[in-house]
């Protein structure tokens, strides 16, 4: 149940380049190049060509010298684990990295030298027998190892650290980015960009911020521990074996009358929902069962039946104490306020503004009123000659009724209100009433014949 | 929602995260656009890849092959002014309108609804038992004063929010609806008067409901689709 691409890690959209170095690519689909490569011991890497399904076979990887990597957004880069990873799985006698001292910090004899030691290691293809980078040719069970400079001291293993112990994980594991990806029980992880042997949901593209890289253990769900899909096609996930971390983790600094971004780290006392029902408490498993029992998520601080976001959910929530709501948000919680600091005021809507704050109310540089890039500006200095659109500050050229503003140098942003407040003592207009004039245009409208859902009980009836 | 009943809305949509779990609402104001609360979003710079919005199903875990269904991936998260609490999401295509998916109006700008204009709100939010949970629901509620719903409110009643009147059974958006539509009808013409927020309780028969006021934020969302 093997994939080829299990043994690769993989580059999004990138190429490698190397100097003067041109080699042809052929279509095959990417599991056969990966094959290909796998099988070749002059192979390290390869691209794939997603839009030409082209497949490229690589001599060198991105630390072979007079390489460089670049952006291709039809090419992906895959490299073999053993060349780019720092640490080693098993005896690491895969390891090709190029680590050339010891534990003891000797610096490695070149391989193809016997001097100052003899040797009888051949330079193989097979055994990567390379420069003085450690290596394990003889399957040594301490791991990559080298013959050393100093004449009085013949080899030294290198230290390289086994995967499993070089990245050790905090909480549950939530933040573990290191490169296990064999499951507890030694069977190997599939792919999270690949949805066989297992479908699943955890699709790379959707969550960015999870490194679902290549087969790795991550706990994209929050879960109790890392875990992997795995390549035994009756056993569809299982846990990771990875060192907890004995230091202390950073704490974060929590909230507790309001909450931050998904508010994983609020600690408040709230514990109703948001439409007023208790909760339940996080030790109870009344009346609705559940695995987020407090001594299992220590960082999380379940405690009483407080709200919290155990799970990386939209907020903060609560299993509720009503049988048939099983848990709520708590959106109740005011989110805290995430403005920067206001540098000046304006005056009416700041029509007239001409100070020099160039920051958003998130503190967002302002693009340069005459500068075309990130964003194509459809209100320009010669368009509104007498309203002083100099340099990046903040206008207000179309008597926007929410204040002065201006592009932002961020990309997805295209404008954004600036860090400016009203004056004290000034007041909005306001509103008025006109309803009589009102003519809206084609939307709005609904057929109302079918509004009636019959009520459903069992089939979906119209 | 509370004390509603199995309904259509088709400007409603359901706001989906990277589970496909429903976890707000939102109204469709323009084939790309879909206009939501500040409090159902992580960050107003959050990276959405993953999260969706379903369009065009009346059921709120509708069969696969729902031929109803469109989902369509959300690909730009923009807030509005700071007291608006209002979010505007870019979607990755436009919606096809059709019978089960239509456009609903933005109000004039600073266009205030008449007095017992009658209203609607929609969601698949929590019925509190009242109905079934497992459908779009609507309620019908009639437009209440500012100044009337300010009395009843103790003064906390901002220019920036609308009120519906209280009914004499509770009636009344809950969890899951929030950021969906307050939808009136002006001129033969749905009209998107309101956008509902979270509250700390579900539909008090004895207290007015508050909704952000649209018509003060239509140039900021006409500025956005036109900008962006």
């Amino acid at each position: 149940q093997c994939s080829p691409l299990n043994g690769f890690q993989r580059l999004k959209a990138t190429q490698l380049m190397y100097l003067s170095y041109q080699r042809e690519e052929y279509p095959m689909e990417v599991e056969e190049c990966a094959r290909r490569c796998a099988i070749s011991f002059d192979c390290r890497a390869f691209h794939y060509n997603w839009q030409s399904h082209g497949c490229q076979l690589l001599r060198f990887t991105q630390h072979s010298p007079h390489t460089q990597l670049q952006r291709n957004v039809h090419c992906d880069l895959y490299q073999k684990k053993g060349y780019v990873r720092n640490c080693i799985m098993g005896d690491g006698s895969d390891y090709r990295g190029t680590q050339s001292v010891t534990e003891k910090k000797k610096i490695c004899q070149q391989w193809r030298l016997k001097f100052p030691h003899d040797h009888r290691f051949a330079l193989l293809p097979q055994n990567g027998l390379e420069e003085n980078y450690c290596r394990n040719p003889d399957k040594d069970k301490q791991g990559p190892w080298c013959y050393t400079t100093d004449p009085a001291i013949r080899y030294q293993s290198c230290g390289i650290k086994k995967c499993e112990n070089a990245v050790c994980m905090t909480c549950n594991g939530e933040d573990y980015r290191g490169f296990v990806d064999h499951t507890e029980s030694g069977t190997e992880c599939q792919r999270w960009d690949l949805q066989h042997p297992h479908r699943h949901p955890f699709v790379p593209n959707k969550y960015p911020d999870k490194d679902l890289a290549d087969n790795y253990c991550r706990n994209p769900d929050n879960s109790e521990r890392p875990w992997c899909y795995t390549m035994d096609p009756a056993k569809e996930r299982e846990y990771c074996h990875i060192r907890k971390c004995t230091e202390k983790r950073r704490q974060l600094s929590s909230t507790t009358s309001c909450f931050r971004m998904k508010g994983e780290d609020y600690r408040g006392e709230v514990n109703v929902t948001s439409t007023g029902i208790p909760c339940q408490r996080w030790d109870s498993q009344i009346p609705h069962r559940h695995h987020y029992l407090p001594q299992k998520y220590e960082c999380k601080d379940l405690r009483e039946n407080y709200c919290r976001n155990p799970d990386g959910s939209e907020a903060p929530w609560c299993f509720t104490t009503f049988p048939n709501t099983r848990r709520a948000y708590c959106f109740q919680i005011k989110r805290c306020a995430d403005n920067v600091e206001a540098e000046d005021c304006y005056r009416g809507n700041g029509e007239d503004y001409i100070g020099t704050v160039s920051k958003t109310r998130k503190g967002i540089t302002c693009q340069r009123w005459n500068e075309q890039y990130p964003h194509k500006p459809q209100v320009f200095p010669t368009m509104f000659p007498t309203v002083h659109l100099e340099e990046n500050y903040c206008r207000n050229p179309d008597n926007d009724s929410h204040g002065p503003w201006c592009y932002t140098m961020n990309h997805n942003i295209p404008f954004d209100y600036c860090a400016i407040e009203l004056c004290a003592g000034e007041t909005k207009p306001s509103i008025f009433l006109n309803p009589e004039e009102v003519v809206f245009d084609q939307c709005g409208k609904r057929d109302d014949r079918m509004q009636v859902l019959a009520p459903i009980t069992g089939g979906r009836a119209r | 929602i509370v004390g509603g009943r199995p309904g259509n809305s088709p400007w409603t949509v359901s706001i989906r995260n990277r589970e496909g779990v429903h976890f707000c609402g939102g109204s469709l104001v323009k084939e790309q656009w879909v206009i939501s609360t500040r409090q159902c979003f992580s960050s107003c710079e959050a990276d959405l890849s993953g999260y969706a919005v379903w369009l065009g199903t009346l059921y709120k875990n509708p069969a696969p092959d729902d031929p109803d269904k469109q989902a369509i991936p959300i690909i730009k998260i923009i807030c509005g002014p700071s007291e608006s609490q209002l979010v505007m999401l870019k979607l990755e295509r436009p919606a096809t309108l059709n019978r089960r998916v239509a456009l609903i109006c933005l109000p004039p700008e600073r266009f205030i609804v008449p007095v017992n204009t009658e209203c609607e709100i929609a969601g698949w939010g929590d019925t509190r038992g009242t109905g079934d949970d497992n459908v779009l629901n609507v309620a019908k509620l009639p437009i209440m004063s500012n100044q009337e719903c300010n009395i009843s409110l103790r003064g906390h009643l901002k220019e920036s929010e609308l009120c519906t009147s209280p009914l004499f059974v509770s009636v009344g958006a809950c969890e899951g609806d929030f950021g969906g539509p307050l939808a009136c009808l002006t001129h033969n013409c749905w009209v998107l008067e309101g956008v509902i927020t979270p509250s700390r309780v579900c539909a008090r028969k004895d207290r007015p409901s508050t909704f952000i006021r649209v018509s003060l934020y239509v140039d900021w969302i006409n500025k956005v689709m036109k900008l962006s």
